[in-house]
């Protein structure tokens, strides 16, 4: 697969740009979360592409953020829980 | 507002156009 750069992106639409990062971002990340991959892409997306893009690069990068993604997924996740415990 | 959403943060599936979103300017 051609690595995704800058100028491919610039060339989209920018709900496309988020598109072409998501399609690559996605098997990485499913490969460290198989059952949260869909939820972390989506959060990774508000990201800026710019960083996007370093984090397909840097496989350190991406972990980072990956697993930041996680932690606050799961607290989000937890708040909900106790809120509907009451 | 307690500012809590089920539905954050949106799921992104792979083949299907991304909406997570849907204010981006263009």
């Amino acid at each position: 697969q051609v690595p995704l750069t800058a100028s491919m992106l610039a060339a989209a639409l920018p709900q496309e740009q988020k598109q072409m990062l998501g399609e690559r971002l996605y098997p990485l990340i499913q490969d460290m979360h198989p059952t949260l991959a869909g939820k972390i892409t989506g959060m990774l997306l508000e990201i800026d592409n710019s960083e996007l893009l370093h984090m397909l690069e840097s496989q350190e990068s991406l972990h980072s953020k990956v697993e930041e993604a996680v932690a606050v997924l799961q607290a989000h996740q937890a708040k909900d829980t106790a809120q509907k415990k009451g | 507002s307690n500012g809590s959403n089920i539905n954050w943060p949106p799921e992104f599936r792979p083949g299907e156009p991304w909406k997570g979103l849907q204010n981006i300017d263009p």
